[in-house]
């Protein structure tokens, strides 16, 4: 009498978009640049492209909230066989790889295109060519919804004679732009400020920002990685094992596939856990997996993880791009040294500022990043806010209300997001110590600061 | 030189479970058995069957904190055909309608079932048989995640031999019970509190629960409803236009599909909304159907939508339910009249409870529920918290420390999770009117309450 039925993902989204940020026209619009933005700065920034990016936003009719979003960059372009995956298939991209980006989900851009066909029936156009194509092409893309599959609408390429390659994304949404409009600058203000090496322009109804790079500067572009043994499970063995040809030894096996594995290493640990390096592992039966996955986690002697995969800022240019957007009177930055949780690296930067045109408040004002994504919802549940809480600032002779503004970056190949919107970190306690450790450090030297103004007050008294 | 895939969506909450609520092993825990729980209570609930829910959690081996969780219910059980998929499929199930239910997604046993064969590599085992059925099933299933396909390593069946219709569910977790173990015992309690026409029977490795059903009365199952046109979308007319085999006129397309839509009530909109009645909605233009969802969710003499697809507990089974659990001194209770948003119908029920074994606190204890589900975690990011704090309770004579406990409970077709993991609720304007207006009026009740005490302690000092 119940009736059973499957949905596709883009179904499944479609019915449930509010989960993935798309709740409301205001939120939407915020959601839609923010989508395609961060789309923008992955396709050149992991790269080593300088990135120069514009953004347009058009009321189209105001009577009916229609926004037109328009993102282009001089990334390295979407391969034309792979436009229309990329843009009408949910749960498709190039970023399901051990290395940081802004993008992890495959989805981000999809959600704005669905939500476009929903609100609007309009296709998303794209525009593209990369860094080798001899030709632009054109597309207009769907998603057929009950099967998760792009539908293109029409296509077209032409001789490319020039240089030219990068993207160009144009959706039209129902969107509340006055609603948006301040969400959406505060966004757009705190990208420039995490990408001081971005042009990055943005043109609203009422509203134009334009943002030069204030540096050729450009953090290393990070390198994929292999998994770390401290993050492995049963089911990570068998897809690992199913897909390898040869019959390896488990050492070489070890030795291959995982981060700083080495044939010392790889023996001491095998020879810890009780199982013979010879093995070959497509004879490893399920109980001895469940034990090799089991005692890969416990060791405690595996090399930590490697950082080539990471891609912080830097202190530098931290303080360059607060420099640029705030304008303190006083700036304290740390990158800590790379840590890891369950295998997975992370490098935690933050900075201090203080005074100029940073306004005063009963509570330091915070600036959340992760992976260079500004986070601007959901603050009360993000576990930074917490910790920024938590310390007492008084220690560090800050008396409230202040001038002081927290900025927290964490950089990871896997951001531990409570939600598919991207907008608050879960509690992981290793990344906890090291945002404490770091905000700390920002406060020691601020708290310098404030005691040399301190001096310096007194002796102009006298 | 960047490389694209695709993910099913079983790959894709394996590698982010920790968005559907399986951060880590304690909280793991916690959610296989309110997955389980939710399953038995629709199972049986859903289709006026009086509940007998039994919960079984096993300390299987304490070193490696492995534990066994079984739930076994009376329900409707679930079809032989069907079980392969229902546990081993992620996004499918049978709760895709318009119709309160707890389980929405089709995804959560299907969660418990990826996590189960991540930390320990072992299958679900479902014993079941449905009420018609003249055969007892048993199957050991896992999930193909690369395909989100299942896997079906055994299974057997035989004559049934009595009436026994109902499911067991049994999986084998890495699970830290020890952690979990406060806030299972409390989402148990508050369960009983919810459905007081259950039976609960709770064991864990170190506690037994056991509540008996206070009563015999169930509220009236929900039924399938129709969508509200308040509610449509572009896509939806598109895929319902599609899907209908005969050429309908417009007229006939809204009497048939939508909620409370007769034939002078459709008659009417497509006039004020500028269309033909007897246009065939198969001749509709992509403009017409852009404006015809259009002028249907703006239109404002729809009626409003039907509650046949709700199943709210009503006053007297709260009330039931609270001094069950609670015994407290004074207990007042509001079931508002249906209300909707977007078209989909809500009902907001509150308690408030005073008293009795309720500790006193600094702010109202609140226990929120939705759809009749506990929700624990997450209450900072909640739109019912944020309500409690907002009321002044000192109009309606509290002083705190109170001995004060708030409940809400929202029953919905949609409830606005704000997560997959069904932890917190989205703020939506019509939604917190409903709230704050039923908190008020169990407040008034609460206000007469102590005023009355009050004089009743004047007359006993004179
Ligand atoms: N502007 C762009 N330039 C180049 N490639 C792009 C661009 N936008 C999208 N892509 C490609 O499309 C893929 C899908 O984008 P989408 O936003 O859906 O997912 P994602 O960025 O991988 O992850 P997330 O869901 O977290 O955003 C990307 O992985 C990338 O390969
Ligand atoms: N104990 C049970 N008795 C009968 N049917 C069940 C039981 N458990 C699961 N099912 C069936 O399996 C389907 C899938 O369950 P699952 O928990 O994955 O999704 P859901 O309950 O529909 O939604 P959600 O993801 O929100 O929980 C259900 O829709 C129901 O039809
Ligand atoms: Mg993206
Ligand atoms: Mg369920």
């Amino acid at each position: 009498r119940e009736t059973y039925r499957g949905l596709s993902p883009a179904e499944f989204f479609y019915r449930n978009k509010e989960i993935a940020g798309f709740s409301n026209p205001a939120r939407a619009l915020y959601q839609t640049i923010r989508e395609l933005v961060e789309n923008a700065l992955d396709a050149t920034e992991l790269h080593g492209i300088l990135p120069d990016i514009k953004i347009f936003v058009d009321v189209v009719d105001p009577g009916k909230n229609i926004v037109k979003v328009r993102v282009e960059d001089n990334g390295i372009g979407v391969p034309k066989e792979e436009v229309p995956k990329v843009f009408g298939m949910v749960f498709y991209g190039s970023k399901y790889k051990i290395r940081q980006s802004r993008g992890v989900f495959g989805l981000g851009v999809k959600m704005a295109v669905l939500y476009a066909q929903i609100t609007t029936g309009k296709p998303v156009y794209v525009k593209s060519s990369t860094i080798d194509s001899k030709e632009i092409y054109e597309f207009e893309v769907m998603i057929d919804v009950i099967n998760n599959r792009p539908i293109v609408l029409s296509h077209r390429s032409y001789r490319k004679d020039n240089q030219w390659h990068g993207t160009v994304v144009e959706l039209t949404i129902e969107g509340n732009w006055s609603y948006a409009k301040k969400r959406i600058e505060e966004y757009i203000k705190r990208t420039a400020l995490i990408t001081p090496y971005a042009n990055i322009y943005f043109k609203g109804p009422d509203i134009e920002l334009a943002f030069t790079r204030a540096t050729r500067r450009i953090p290393k572009p990070p390198r994929e990685g292999l998994p770390h043994p401290k993050g492995v499970d049963i089911e990570m063995l068998k897809q690992m094992i199913a897909m390898t040809e040869e019959n390896l030894s488990l050492r070489d096996f070890l030795i291959k596939y995982f981060d700083g594995v080495g044939k010392i290493s790889a023996e001491t640990f095998l020879k810890w856990a009780g199982f013979n390096p010879e093995q070959s592992i497509k004879t490893l039966t399920l109980e001895q997996l469940d034990e090799l996955a089991r005692k890969m986690r416990e060791y405690s002697g595996w090399k930590r993880p490697k950082d080539i995969s990471l891609s912080p800022l830097g202190e530098e240019l931290l303080r360059r791009g607060i420099e640029e957007v705030l304008k303190p009177e006083f700036i304290a930055t740390v990158t800590r040294k790379p840590s890891s949780y369950i295998g997975n690296p992370f490098v935690v930067e933050t900075a201090i500022a203080w005074g100029g045109k940073i306004p005063p408040s009963e509570k330091p004002i915070l600036y959340r990043f992760a992976n260079k994504i500004p986070l601007l919802y959901d603050e009360g549940a993000d576990v930074t806010r917490k910790i920024v809480d938590s310390i007492d600032w008084s220690v560090y002779k800050v008396k409230f209300p202040a001038p002081l503004l927290v900025v927290v970056h964490i950089c990871s190949t896997k951001i531990p997001f409570k939600g598919v919107g991207k907008e608050a970190i879960a509690e992981v306690p290793e990344l906890e110590e090291e945002i404490e450790a770091a905000l700390r450090e920002c406060a020691r030297k601020l708290r310098m600061y404030i005691t040399k103004k301190e001096k310096e007050l007194e002796l102009a008294l006298k």
